[in-house]
């Protein structure tokens, strides 16, 4: 998961 | 209905006015609209119907595996009415010559025989919606914690399609089939672009935002 923290970061984003 | 409800706003190119037009300018300017479109495709996940419902680390390994796909199926949709040039957005269109001094001359072709296969069934909006959403469920991802839940995905989409085909194409029993039969094709062109960026990330030469090298490196 830290190695694709973008990817982490923009699906828990509710937008 | 709902898919093309929820299909994104086409993304335009946005060339760097400050660099002079170059082979590099084109690279540049692809790897910044794929970026974006990467984080569309991202964002439009969310609205598949089944997708959100899934664990987060199920979602980021449909997307990890399959998000090339999901821009390549934009690429190809964009390109369907174009018999020479690969329509990356409305503003950037590329041409065999084009691709060729950028270095893209085998994602050209690549694409070209996807598109044209495409092109000869007439490919409809339904259906390039219905395979963007299904390339996502069947990305194949060998690290998914629960495969009933993506095969419950997976369904709904494959239910939806036949359905679709049922009252659209009722002459042609055999077009989800034959639908589906094109998926091997489009991995394969999304695994040489893939290759293509990756080389082009090793060379050096085009500034690569940091979304796309990390779902370049979790290929």
């Amino acid at each position: 998961k830290e190695k694709h923290k973008i990817l982490h970061r923009l699906l828990q984003n509710s937008s | 209905s709902h898919l093309l409800m929820m299909e994104p706003t086409p993304v335009c190119a946005m060339p760097d006015p400050t660099t002079p037009d170059s082979d590099i300018k084109t690279l540049m300017t692809l790897c910044d609209l794929l970026n974006r479109e990467l984080l569309v495709v991202i964002g439009w996940a969310k609205h598949i119907p089944g997708f959100s419902a899934l664990s987060l680390v199920d979602q980021m390994a449909l997307l990890q595996s399959g998000w090339m796909e999901a821009l390549i199926l934009v690429v190809v949709s964009r390109s369907l009415s174009f018999t020479e040039e690969l329509v990356f957005a409305g503003n950037f269109r590329l041409d065999r010559a084009q691709c060729r001094a950028a270095g893209l001359q085998d994602l050209y072709t690549a694409l070209k025989h996807l598109i044209s296969k495409y092109q000869q069934m007439h490919l409809s909006p339904e259906e390039v919606v219905t395979l963007k959403a299904m390339v996502l469920a069947n990305s194949d991802s060998g690290s998914v914690e629960n495969p009933e839940a993506i095969q419950q995905f997976q369904d709904v989409l494959h239910e939806a399609l036949q359905d679709f085909e049922t009252g659209r194409h009722p002459g042609d029993p055999h077009r989800t089939g034959k639908l589906l039969m094109t998926l091997p094709l489009l991995r394969q062109t999304a695994n040489r672009a893939v290759d293509t960026f990756c080389r082009l990330q090793l060379e050096g030469r085009v500034p690569m935002h940091k979304l796309f090298l990390e779902m370049l490196e979790a290929k």
